[in-house]
């Protein structure tokens, strides 16, 4: 469960609007972390790295970001992508769907209700 | 890049830390070895 995962977390290729901040980030955290705690780092880096650009940003913006803003989603077969359920441990989700031996590769998308 | 810590996500009490690199080269393992 705390065994060390490498991420390529990049921005849904249809859901995610070309000119929001989407870039393609490298991550390393522990496999017992959730796909809901990988959603809440995005919502506090990309609100952290606003803050830095842009003065005028609020900083409370930081403090209330949630797991909620964001969905994660894996590439399966045939260009298909799968939701993430938020309870499942990165390492579940590398067993699960991934399985071999190199950075896991997961896409990310504001939230519709957002 | 920094690291960031979270917790308090729904139903999970764990903290977590997450490290970001800059590039994948010279972050992730070397899985050539």
């Amino acid at each position: 469960g705390t065994n060390e995962i490498e991420l390529v977390f990049r921005p849904h290729p249809t859901l995610m609007e070309k000119d929001e901040t989407a870039q393609t980030r490298y991550i390393k955290t522990t496999g017992n972390a959730t796909v809901d705690h990988l959603s809440k780092y995005l919502a506090m880096r990309l609100a952290l790295e606003e803050l830095r650009k842009n003065e005028e940003a609020n900083p409370m913006n930081v403090e209330t970001v949630s797991e909620k803003q964001y969905t994660i989603y894996i590439a399966t077969v045939n260009g298909q992508f799968t939701l993430l359920n938020g309870s499942f441990s990165l390492e579940l989700v590398s067993e699960k769907y991934w399985k071999v031996n190199k950075p896991m590769e997961l896409y990310y998308a504001p939230t519709k209700e957002h | 890049l920094g690291n960031v810590t979270v917790t308090d996500v729904t139903a999970n009490s764990l903290t977590v830390t997450f490290r970001e690199g800059q590039a994948a080269e010279g972050f992730f393992r070397d899985r050539s070895l």
